[in-house]
C-alpha cells in the first residue's frame, strides 16, 4: 500500500498548513512553490502549533513536525478560512 | 469544542454503509458503525437508524485514492478519514488503504475514527482540547472509551440534551426564526418591565430556564412572555445575591456566575457555592471591573465579557485565561453595539444581545446580526416579555 509520507520538509508542511485551513491558498504563489507573505506563513505555523496546544514558536521545529506526521482527520481545523476569512 | 455552523433539522436519522471495507467482516463493521452512532445518542434525543437501501442522511464509504469527491486519500497514515457537515450532505468517506481494526491496539481503531468523523457529520467542526474525540489526531487505541466534556457540551448545543419524555413524531422542533411562537401575549401581573424594558442582565439556568434581572427583582421568562407569579426578589430567588446585577452566565459546569461591580458570586442552582462575593480581578484575572455584560458563546463555549466598545474572551483551560490580543472591539461583532445592557446565548441556539429597551439577534455562522423582518433591533417588550400594546418593531410606522 502505499504509505503517506511523515511531513519533514518545508514544502511538506505547506501543504499541511494549507490543506487543513491554516494558510489560504492565495499565499502561495504558484510560480515559485514559494511563500509571498512570511508573516502569513509564520502567522500560519502559529495558529497551528496554538490549536495543537504546542509551544508557540512560529517554527518548524522537531514537536511541530511530530505532530503533523500524525494520522488524522482529513477534515480542515479552520472551517471557512479558505482564501475569504471571516472577519473575526 | 467548535461548531461549523450547520445542524440537521431531525433528529432521528438514518445510515447506510454503501461500500464495505476490504478487510473486515460486514457483520463486524455494522457492529463497530453502530457503537459509534451511539456516542452521539448517549447524550442527546439524537437516533441513528440503519437503512440498506434508498435514501439516508448519513452515506459511510470505505474508499482509496481519488474518490470521486476532490479530496483524495493519500494512503496509509495521513488522513484516515474525513467527512461532510450537515450542510454539504453528512457522508463519512474512510480511507480503506488504512488497517483498520476492532478491539485492538494493532493498525487504526474503526470505532474510535467513525464516533469522530460522525461528529463532523452531525455539525462539530475540531476541537482544540486534546482529550475530546473531536480533536483532530488519531491518538492509538484506547480500550476505554468515554466521551469527553468538551464533546458532550458541543452535540449538546445543536441538539439539546436528552430527555426521557418520548418524542410525538420524527420532525425536529425547527428553530424558529422568530424568537416566540407568536400566540396572543399574557400581561405580566406587574407590567412595570413593559413600561421600562431596559434590564440589568438575562441568562439561562443549567436547567434550561430563562430569567431576565432588574433592579432588585427578577422574572422568569416563558417561551413569549413572563411567567406568571413574577417578577419575584432577587434576595428570595438566590439568597445572598444582591440587586442591580451588572452580568450572568451560567457555564457549562452547571454553574451560574453573577457579576456586580468588582465581585461576583457562583450558585449551584438557587444556592451560593461557596464563600462569596470574591473579587473578578482573583477569580476572572483580565477581565476588568463594572462589567456591562457576560454569555457562553454557542460558537466556541467560551466566555466573553463586554464592557464599553470593548469585549474580552475567557477560556478557563488556558494559561493566561485571556490572550494578550484582548480586549477588542465590539465592532468585530457586526451590527452589535456598545455599552450593552446583556448577552446571552437562547435555548433556540441563538445569541442575543440587549441595550436600552430593544435586542438583537445574532447570527453565530455570519458574524453578524440577522437580518429579518422585522428587522433588528426590536422591542424586548413585545418579544420578551409579551407585552400588550407595545410596538413589535422598532421600525417608524411599522407597528
Amino acid at each position: 500500500a502505499v504509505q503517506a509520507a511523515p511531513v519533514s520538509t518545508t514544502t511538506q508542511a505547506e501543504m499541511y498548513l494549507s490543506q487543513f485551513g491554516y494558510l489560504p491558498a492565495s499565499a502561495r504563489n504558484p510560480a515559485n512553490s514559494g511563500l509571498q507573505d512570511k508573516s502569513t506563513w509564520l502567522n500560519a505555523i502559529q495558529e497551528f502549533q496554538n490549536f495543537a496546544g504546542l509551544n508557540i514558536t512560529g517554527e518548524l521545529d522537531d514537536e511541530t513536525l511530530k505532530l503533523m506526521s500524525l494520522p488524522r482527520c482529513g477534515v480542515r481545523d479552520r472551517v471557512g478560512t479558505g482564501d475569504s476569512r471571516s472577519k473575526r | 469544542y467548535a461548531l461549523q455552523g450547520s445542524r440537521w433539522r431531525v433528529k432521528n436519522l438514518t445510515y447506510k454503509v454503501s461500500k464495505y471495507p476490504k478487510r473486515l467482516k460486514r457483520v463486524d463493521v455494522d457492529a463497530e458503525i453502530g457503537r459509534a452512532f451511539a456516542v452521539w445518542s448517549e447524550d442527546t434525543d439524537l437516533t441513528f437508524t440503519k437503512k440498506t437501501t434508498g435514501p439516508v442522511h448519513i452515506e459511510i464509504k470505505f474508499v482509496e485514492s481519488e474518490h470521486g469527491d476532490g479530496d483524495a486519500f493519500d494512503g496509509q497514515g495521513g488522513t484516515l478519514a474525513h467527512a461532510f457537515f450537515p450542510v454539504f450532505g453528512g457522508d463519512a468517506h474512510f480511507d480503506d488503504a488504512e488497517l483498520w481494526t476492532i478491539g485492538s491496539p494493532r493498525g487504526t481503531n474503526l470505532f474510535q475514527v467513525a464516533a469522530h468523523e460522525f461528529g463532523h457529520s452531525l455539525g462539530l467542526s475540531h476541537s482544540d482540547q486534546s482529550s475530546a474525540l473531536m480533536a483532530p489526531f488519531y491518538r492509538g487505541f484506547e480500550p476505554v472509551f468515554r466521551l469527553d466534556d468538551d464533546d458532550k457540551a458541543a452535540i449538546q448545543s445543536l441538539y439539546g440534551k436528552k430527555t426521557s419524555q418520548p418524542k410525538p413524531s420524527n420532525a425536529y422542533p425547527v428553530t424558529s426564526t422568530l424568537r416566540p411562537s407568536y400566540t396572543p401575549p399574557k400581561v405580566p401581573l406587574d407590567d412595570s418591565i413593559c413600561k421600562d424594558s431596559k434590564i440589568d442582565t438575562l441568562f439561562n439556568s443549567a436547567q434550561g430556564e430563562t430569567y431576565a434581572f432588574k433592579g432588585d427583582k427578577f422574572y422568569k421568562l416563558t417561551t413569549d412572555s413572563v411567567e406568571e407569579g413574577y417578577p419575584q426578589l432577587i434576595s428570595k430567588g438566590w439568597p445572598g445575591l444582591p440587586g442591580n446585577i451588572d452580568a450572568a452566565f451560567t457555564y457549562k459546569n452547571g454553574k451560574t456566575y453573577f457579576f456586580k461591580g468588582t465581585q461576583y458570586w457562583r450558585f449551584q442552582g438557587r444556592q451560593m457555592d461557596g464563600v462569596y462575593p470574591k473579587e473578578i480581578s482573583e477569580g476572572f484575572t483580565g477581565i476588568p471591573d463594572h462589567l456591562d455584560a457576560a454569555m457562553v458563546w454557542g460558537g466556541n463555549g467560551k466566555i466573553y465579557f463586554f464592557k464599553g466598545s470593548k469585549f474580552w474572551r475567557f477560556d478557563p483551560a488556558k494559561r493566561p485565561p485571556v490572550k494578550a490580543s484582548y480586549p477588542k472591539p465590539i465592532s468585530n461583532w457586526e451590527g452589535v453595539p456598545n455599552n450593552l445592557d446583556a448577552a446571552l446565548k437562547y435555548t433556540n441556539g441563538y445569541t442575543y444581545f440587549f441595550k436600552g429597551d430593544k435586542y438583537y439577534r445574532f447570527h453565530d455562522a455570519r458574524f453578524a446580526v440577522d437580518t429579518a423582518t422585522p428587522a433588528f433591533p426590536r422591542p424586548t417588550a413585545h418579544w420578551w416579555f409579551g407585552c400588550k400594546n407595545t410596538p413589535s418593531s422598532t421600525a417608524v410606522g411599522d407597528h
